[in-house]
């Protein structure tokens, strides 16, 4: 179905993809994280977006996460916030980003 | 006006308050912070409560924050999760939520 299409199409067309909304503290967290770090990516904002909501259950049926943020690196799915912190903490979030060419 | 009298009346007739949203992260870690220090705390979901944006504005009136986590306790306006956070990690969480009868 379109929305589906549409999530895949930008999962696989940018190097970062993170599906957002703009209230969400969580979200920009995850957001200025990636700034700071200097990355490359690409933000969709499912409260603004007209289709937020169908992309939103696409990505679900999708990835089983129906939460936001839902962040995909190199076309991978690495999960929420906690899963992007986690990384970033581990020291693997900037050569997952520099791999993906978004650094 | 009625939204206003209403969140002043929860303000004052219970130590801790917490004005919330129910899928926001950000207020789920202030009520996991509050419940794991053990304290008696009351909640309003301004997303499932009938007049939540009614009340959300009255908040944003009276205290000049307009988000959600939004905390009082002891009658006091805290402020929200970075200022409960905050709060928590300098040590005087416990003593504040001590004094106004909540532990
Ligand atoms: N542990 C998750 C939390 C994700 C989460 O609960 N997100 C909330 C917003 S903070 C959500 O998507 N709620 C449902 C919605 O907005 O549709 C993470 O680290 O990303
Ligand atoms: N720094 C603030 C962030 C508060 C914030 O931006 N909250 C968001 C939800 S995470 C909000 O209220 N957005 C507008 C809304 O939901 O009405 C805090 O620590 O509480
Ligand atoms: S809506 Fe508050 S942290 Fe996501």
């Amino acid at each position: 179905e379109m929305a589906l299409a549409k999530a895949k199409e930008l999962v696989s067309s940018n190097p970062v993809m993170v599906f957002s909304k703009s209230y969400c503290s969580f979200c920009t967290r995850v957001k200025q994280l990636l700034s700071q770090l200097g990355a490359n990516y690409k933000v969709i904002e499912l409260d603004v977006e007209s289709d937020g909501s169908e992309i939103q259950s696409a990505l679900a049926e999708w990835t089983a996460q129906r939460t936001v943020p839902n962040v995909f690196i190199g076309g991978n799915h690495i999960g929420g916030c906690d899963s992007v912190m986690g990384r970033h903490n581990g020291g693997k979030l900037v050569p997952l980003l520099t791999e993906a060419g978004a650094l």
